[in-house]
């Protein structure tokens, strides 16, 4: 573990608990894309797999769950809850998010570290992390103002794989066989996504304005 | 290899 990481971790955790505030505190998921957080869940029960089976670490296996159990909630909460699911902009959020799961899919079938069902599925959880965020910027753009707590969730969702990207080449310099390229050029793709609502984000701080994505 | 120790991370 290295000071990357565990910013990483624990910036990826304060995203979370920003969107959990949102909802708990707003009873609203206006500007929150259900397409995302169904995707987030996908990728951490495809990743996490190995929960039961791999101890790691009691750190390790509570982030797991965290990150599990908070992204269940949150699609159960968008979903079901009678408040918060009226506040879902369902004619925004309909970027087609099924073709990324079978888009990253086939890749993880063709790119994997090795061919076996655990690596397939952790190279497809990899994938479609860096994906994950389409819909949400899609439906940021198509929402037009973005209230703050939003904009914050999204902020440190991008900011944690950049955190991530540090760690890995901290790694590569400092762990004789470290070698991370599928998680490396995936993080990359993932971060690079963020860059025109982290330019945005900048600004509407810098000016301390209101953040405004260009439709 | 780096298959097994890529799991470390979350």
């Amino acid at each position: 573990m290295n000071v990357f990481r565990l910013t990483g971790d624990m910036t990826h955790l304060a995203s979370i608990l920003v969107l959990l505030l949102k909802i708990y505190a707003t009873k609203s998921c206006s500007g929150i894309s259900l397409k995302t957080q169904e995707l987030y869940a996908l990728v951490f029960l495809a990743r996490y797999l190995n929960l039961f089976t791999d101890f790691i670490s009691v750190y390790n296996t509570v982030m797991k769950l965290v990150f599990i159990g908070s992204s269940l909630a949150i699609v159960w909460c968008m979903r079901m809850h009678k408040m918060v699911k009226r506040s879902y902009d369902q004619e925004l959020d309909t970027f087609r998010h099924y073709f990324l799961i079978a888009g990253c899919f086939l890749l993880a079938l063709l790119v994997n570290e090795k061919f076996m069902f655990p690596e397939v599925l952790w190279a497809f959880s990899i994938y479609l992390e860096a994906v994950s965020t389409i819909p949400q910027l899609v439906l940021l753009q198509r929402s037009g103002n973005v209230d703050n707590l939003t904009g914050q969730y999204v902020f440190l969702l991008g900011a944690y794989r950049a955190l991530y990207i540090l760690n890995w080449i901290y790694r590569y310099f400092t762990e004789p066989h470290f070698s991370r390229w599928i998680a490396c050029v995936a993080g990359l793709v993932q971060t690079a996504l963020y860059a025109d609502f982290f330019y945005y984000y900048f600004l509407s701080w810098k000016n301390n304005a209101k953040l405004q994505l260009p439709s | 290899g780096s298959a097994e120790d890529s799991k470390d991370e979350l």
